[in-house]
């Protein structure tokens, strides 16, 4: 079971849309996905019509158990209405944690104990991070095995990276194995200097960390995310499809090191 | 002093766009301009240029202080290279005030009692904030006068904007006078039914608290924040620039109640 997480500490950078549209590929594919949503506000969860305020099982309920049983963790799981592919959805009560668990021992392993007991049900878990670092990022980052951070290319953004970059160093200390993480440029716009100027100076100082392609600004995703479906699901031809199919093949087929 | 904040719980919605742009047209009628960067991040710090790793005087310090002289304020406050325009920036030690300051009481007034201390030296206060309910938020509501919403039109964000709406109604009891607030729909894209659809279903939940037009999805942003400058001040015609324009005609003239 190959365990993604999708993190970025800045909001609206394209972390649900990649996780939505890699998994959109990956059934695609015949694989068995599990998407997680660690975001509070739930946006992944929205996305395929459930209601965050009102999920009674969801990954709040995991920080809640003694025992993780795949019996129990499996009773969080929603299905989607797409083939293949299941959901471990947010709850609102997820905004309560890093409050009520404050800095009390032994919460960073919940998530990786919860997919440890569900090993052989899925191919890939793709986890969807929110814009915040605490207890759920924690998590998060605990259990993948690759971390894909979406940037924005724009100038803000890559000052939003450097943070993002020297958070990853001090959580993944704490790491047994080591955390492989790829920064995927998205929202790029041709047509603007910005764009070009922010992904050459991306390239420049974060070199083969960076996805050698970029995913496109598309007006499609909004209309994906209005029919609750992955891009290429609705439209397999728009290039924000696209690039997410090639984004994908590079995860599947990473380059040797060279 | 007319004092707005710009606040919205989901990210990426355009509150530093916002906050920058108004301000922007605002120091082109005359007008003397603060901006108050509510955010541990500082992308609105970020934008003129400063570093919010590195501000030894900012919001934080006002969290500090035990008197609010206009003096000790006004220390804090920084020059972006623009004619009117003063910033009073975010530091990155933001971050920890939600921790330090936990349930302390007395902490929801330092932004107001530092504007009062600042009250004739400025015509227009912008208050840019985080997305997340917290101490800062609370800071932001408590001192403005009036609160923007600035909402994507897209199928998400308006689930988004019930919490914030909810949160509001919260925050606002606790509030003496009453708060005037706009929902302004951002990034809207004509040619997606996906944004007609939810600009549709937001005038219809929330009606004439809804601007009556809106801010169009502009390339031109990016290129202005890689400028440093609001974006009127790089680009008249452009109509994400003539969009706030509109807006702030609204702003400064409000339709009386019928
Ligand atoms: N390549 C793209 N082109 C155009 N729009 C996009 C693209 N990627 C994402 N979007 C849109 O941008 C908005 C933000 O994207 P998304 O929700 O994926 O960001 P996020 O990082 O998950 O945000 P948050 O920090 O709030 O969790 C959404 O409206 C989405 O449809
Ligand atoms: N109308 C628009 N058209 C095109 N791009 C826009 C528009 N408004 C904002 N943007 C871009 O979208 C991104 C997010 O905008 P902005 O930083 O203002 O959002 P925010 O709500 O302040 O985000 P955060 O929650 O991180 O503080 C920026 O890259 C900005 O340049
Ligand atoms: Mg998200
Ligand atoms: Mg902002």
């Amino acid at each position: 079971m190959k365990i993604w997480a999708i993190a970025n500490q800045k909001g609206g950078v394209g972390k649900t849309t990649s996780a939505v549209s890699l998994a959109g590929h990956l059934v695609s594919q015949g694989l068995r996905v599990l998407l997680v949503d660690m975001d509070p506000q739930g946006s992944m969860t929205s996305y395929f019509r459930f209601d965050p305020d009102d999920m009674p099982k969801s990954i709040y309920s995991l920080f809640q158990l003694d025992d993780f049983t795949t019996q129990s963790v499996s009773s969080a799981l929603v299905d989607t209405k797409i083939e293949g592919l299941k959901l471990l959805p947010a709850s609102t009560a997820l905004a309560t944690l890093d409050r009520q668990l404050g800095t009390k021992e032994g919460k960073g392993l919940v998530l990786k104990k919860s997919l440890v007991a569900l090993d052989d049900h899925f191919d890939y878990v793709l986890i969807d991070c929110l814009p915040m670092l605490g207890i759920l990022m924690v998590n998060a980052l605990a259990a993948c095995d690759t971390l894909l951070i979406p940037v924005q290319t724009e100038f803000l953004a890559l000052k939003g990276l450097d943070r993002m970059m020297n958070t990853l160093e001090m959580i993944t200390k704490s790491r047994k194995s080591p955390l492989k993480s790829i920064i995927v440029p998205t929202m790029f716009d041709r047509r603007t200097r910005a764009s070009l100027e922010s992904l050459r100076a991306l390239r420049e100082k974060y070199g083969d960390k960076v996805w050698d392609s970029v995913i496109p600004v598309d007006t499609k995703f909004r209309e994906a995310s209005r029919q609750g479906l992955p891009i290429s699901l609705m439209s397999q031809s728009t290039r924000g499809s696209q690039a997410y199919q090639l984004l994908l093949e590079s995860l599947l087929n990473p380059k040797r090191e060279s």
